[in-house]
């Protein structure tokens, strides 16, 4: 299974994970 | 080898004719066939159809009933195992698919009757501490790919996209529908519209007088033509019409405000997000606001991972698109290879909005996950029996009902929202 997430953001929104990562839930992705 | 590598003559000559005019055939024929798979079919409303498109193996998997074999799936796993069986077959599946037993919740391995059950288990309270950043992970699993869209086009993989459109729903008024909530239509709500005429500000929340003391429009049952305006367009119908039962949770009044306002203040509330007239929209009705891009990541929870998934950042979400499709793997390999994957595949796109204008949230079914949960849709009801309507098309429930002044479903960042479940 596989979550989509699509967003507005500012354009200076950055994700802080990198591709292929393992994450969790509550884990911060961006800011 | 030696003798054979030093002393043979080489002895150049030309090649016939003919196996030159054969290599050129072959590349061209190799070169339209490239083109015939980047080739983009349209519809009479210029959308684009979505098409089965990869190497043969995946045609052949294609040519499978897999919904059908899903559902197998899921029969075969709700069957209830013995007691003694339990704690043996969930470490075994354990160890296989690397769970961590140690923070599930309950813990004792015999309270799972099945497969079903433990794979849908839950956690220990404060397993997942909620970092503090806007944004955070819905789920536990690995992130396959995230950035920026550009052109409305998400990228599945380096090289192949696919449509925000086809992805979200598009616009379609000639088949617009009037599509309610029930708690709505029973508690008699009005549903006007929300624009930026007037707004009264109480405790810090913006919303609309229309909200506050009721509209000009006709009680009753309210249309979707009558919901509040959102950053994505106005609800289409392709299936059946249907009533969306907003699940009101176990609180009190005075709870479900506090809770409510909560979600408000996080999101630095506005009532109506004025998001038309962005600098870009596109036919879903998805659009930014000058400064602001649109960004999309896609997370894959691997067999062994905690399916269940919680609220990536306090948003409202206002209303769900059922689309439903195939149900192809959505595995990596298989993320590489099928074209249009995410939008082929039975989906449930929740739509609403956060701090920064649009916000969405697709959990994407597969063959062994076919059924997707939302907490608070009671109407929702995925991988079921019957032939899927074509791609692209989708039912629509709004959740207005749930919040009167956030107009939707209201969630907190990392509350939990719903799951997948096998089968």
């Amino acid at each position: 299974s596989t979550i989509v997430l699509v967003f507005e953001a500012p354009d200076d929104f950055e994700f802080t994970v990198k591709a292929g990562q393992k994450v969790k839930v509550g884990q911060r992705l961006g800011d | 080898l030696i003798n054979a590598w030093t002393e043979t003559p080489t002895k150049w000559y030309p090649l016939p004719l003919a196996v030159g005019a054969l290599l050129l055939v072959a590349m061209q024929y190799r070169k339209k066939v490239k083109r015939a798979s980047k080739e983009v079919h349209v519809d009479e409303d210029g959308m684009e159809v979505i098409r089965l498109k990869g190497p043969w193996h995946v045609h052949v998997i294609g040519a499978l009933p897999l919904r059908y074999i899903s559902r197998l799936w899921g029969h075969v796993n709700s069957l209830e195992l013995p007691v003694w069986f339990r704690p043996i077959g969930f470490r075994l599946y354990a160890v296989a698919f690397g769970c961590n037993l140690d923070e599930i919740e309950p813990s004792d391995l015999r309270a799972y009757r099945s497969l079903g059950d433990f794979f849908y288990r839950k956690l220990k309270p404060g397993a997942r501490p909620v970092d503090d950043a806007i944004l955070v992970s819905p789920a536990d699993g690995r992130m396959l790919h995230f950035g920026t869209i550009e052109d409305l086009h998400i990228e599945q993989v380096k090289g192949i996209t696919y449509s925000l459109d086809a992805l979200l729903g598009v616009e379609h008024p000639k088949s617009r529908i009037s599509v309610h909530s029930t708690l709505a239509h029973e508690h008699n709500r009005d549903m006007s519209v929300v624009d930026d005429r007037e707004f009264a500000n109480v405790n810090g929340i913006d919303y609309s007088l229309d909200q506050l003391i009721g509209g000009s429009s006709t009680p009753g049952t309210p249309t979707s033509e009558d919901m509040p305006a959102s950053p994505v367009a106005t609800p289409l119908k392709f299936g059946a019409q249907i009533d969306a039962s907003v699940v009101e949770p176990e609180r009190s009044i005075q709870e479900t405000l506090v809770h409510d306002a909560s979600v408000a203040l996080e999101m630095g509330f506005k009532a109506s997000v004025p998001l038309t007239g962005g600098k870009r929209r596109s036919t879903s009705g998805t659009s930014v606001k000058p400064g602001n891009a649109l960004y999309f990541s896609v997370i894959y929870l691997a067999p062994g991972d905690y399916h269940r998934f919680h609220s990536p950042t306090a948003w409202v979400v206002e209303k769900r698109r059922h689309f439903v499709g195939e149900l192809y793997s959505v595995s990596p390999y298989m993320a590489k290879r099928l074209e249009n994957l995410f939008v082929l595949n039975e989906r449930v796109a929740l739509l609403g909005r956060w701090r920064h204008g649009f916000f969405s949230m697709i959990p994407v079914g597969a063959t062994n996950v076919g059924s997707i949960k939302i907490n608070f849709d009671q109407a929702l009801s995925t991988n079921v029996r019957g032939r899927p309507p074509p791609p692209g098309t989708y039912t629509e429930a709004v959740y207005a009902a749930a919040s009167p002044i956030l107009n939707g479903q209201p969630l907190t960042a990392a509350q939990e929202m719903g799951g997948f479940c096998l089968g």
